[in-house]
């Protein structure tokens, strides 16, 4: 099994690789996986994050990155974070952000399986990985392109949760890949006037759903825009992580 | 101009042709377009819905129907909500409602003439079309398949919305087909014990967006958890309509 393993690049040592996958877009996937590196970094662990949403790569924006990726002999030097986190996205490659190439399957395995053999990994205790959303072929093609050691789900009540789950599950078991566990993002507000908490979409089912299937729930997110307002202005690094320190086993 | 108007069934009339779109799937495009059709029921008018959502079919959970649609001599007959709003759908034709049918965009345009030539659609005022999500192919060849009157746009603030906006009014010029305005949403909640009302995603630009293209925001809709439930039991004709009764000019 170890001959599968995409060789790292020889500077590199990365110890954990967690991929974070959602049903589709605009669940807050990106905005869980940099709350889970940047929780994970408070706590001193080395984190990195691996950018594999090539169609949607909204990692370095969060994080407020101005500079482009650098070239050495090497190899590709990620980008640091404020909070001195690793990462590497499409958008620290590109010159023009709004590059309009057309992300294929095939194409979008091939630039990550890059990321993971072409960047310096140095010293990383815990790397993310922010996937291409979706159960279907494409982040499954990503899954077959670098060694992954254990897969976060994202859902958000107002989806098919127990559909998605159900899919993500069937991935993770061919790819004989564990899963973690579930954060369930976006299910209730916290009233900032009286404390009370709204689930916005009525009582969600995860509770029932993970158990169904053998799985954590690890965290779940509230909607405050305190996180919108970070994630927009680049500053994911000062977001809370009351939410978050508990999925740290 | 008349001659591109694919022919109604004989027995068919249809004053209006409103098309309902959205960015991407889980932004309420369906809730929606049912609350659109509800409200103008509750005013007398005789509405109809044409459910073109072929690969997300909800509108038929959403009013509780349980008949399948009958052939009849002079074409299909649409099945009758409780309210007697007209609707067709590919749920009410499909045995097997998990017929595993791969909906590509011309299979999916061709069907949906279908729903208008050979459906009949007897006296209808105002007929709501839940279209495809998305502003590509899929929505653009549904636009080319039957004549559409007005196009309302669903959004939600977290996803790009001036992209959206940009790429909807886009496609509506393309088509020729006037814009009668934008929903916005689960954008706000209002707390049920303080009634404060809070800016789930902070405050939305929805208005700047809607000025910058000459577009009225016809309505801002709460995330409401009796939306949720009604839209799950079949009981969408008993939801409230005060966000939804100022749309009507
Ligand atoms: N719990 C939350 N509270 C408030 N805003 C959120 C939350 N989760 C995500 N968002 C916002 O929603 C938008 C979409 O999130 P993102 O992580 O980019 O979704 P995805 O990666 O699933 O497409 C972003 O603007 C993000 O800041
Ligand atoms: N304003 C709202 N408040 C509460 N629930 C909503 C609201 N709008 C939509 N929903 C719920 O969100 C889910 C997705 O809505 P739907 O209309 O099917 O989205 P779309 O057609 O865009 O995919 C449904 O369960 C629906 O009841
Ligand atoms: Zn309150």
């Amino acid at each position: 099994l170890t001959d599968f393993r995409i060789h790292l690049n020889a500077m590199s040592s990365v110890k954990k690789t967690i991929a974070v996958i959602s049903g589709k877009g605009g669940v807050g996937k990106s905005m869980i996986t940099s709350m889970l590196a940047v929780t994970m970094q408070r706590l001193g662990y080395k984190t990195a994050i691996l950018d594999a949403d090539l169609t949607g790569p909204s990692i370095p924006k969060m994080f407020g990155l101005k500079e482009k990726a650098m070239q050495s002999d090497f190899g590709i030097i990620p980008v640091l974070s404020k909070t001195k986190i690793k990462i590497m996205s499409i958008n620290l490659l590109l010159e023009n952000e709004t590059d309009p190439v057309v992300w294929r399957g095939p194409l979008i395995a091939k630039t990550v399986q890059q990321f993971w053999t072409d960047v310096v990994w140095d010293e990383v205790d815990y790397m993310f990985i922010d996937m291409p959303p979706g159960t279907g072929d494409v982040p499954l093609t990503v899954f077959q392109s670098i060694p992954i050691d254990g897969i976060i789900i994202v859902t958000s009540p107002q989806e098919l949760v127990s559909m998605i789950v159900s899919k993500s599950v069937r991935m993770a078991e061919i790819m004989n890949i564990p899963i973690v566990g579930i954060v369930e993002n976006m299910s209730y507000v916290v009233c900032p006037k009286c404390k009370e908490p709204y689930y916005l979409f009525g009582k969600s089912h995860i509770d029932e759903i993970a158990l169904k299937h053998h799985l954590e729930v690890l965290a779940k997110v509230p909607v405050d825009s305190s996180f919108t307002s970070a994630c927009d202005r680049g500053l994911v690094e000062l977001a809370s992580d009351d939410n978050f320190a508990p999925i740290v086993e």
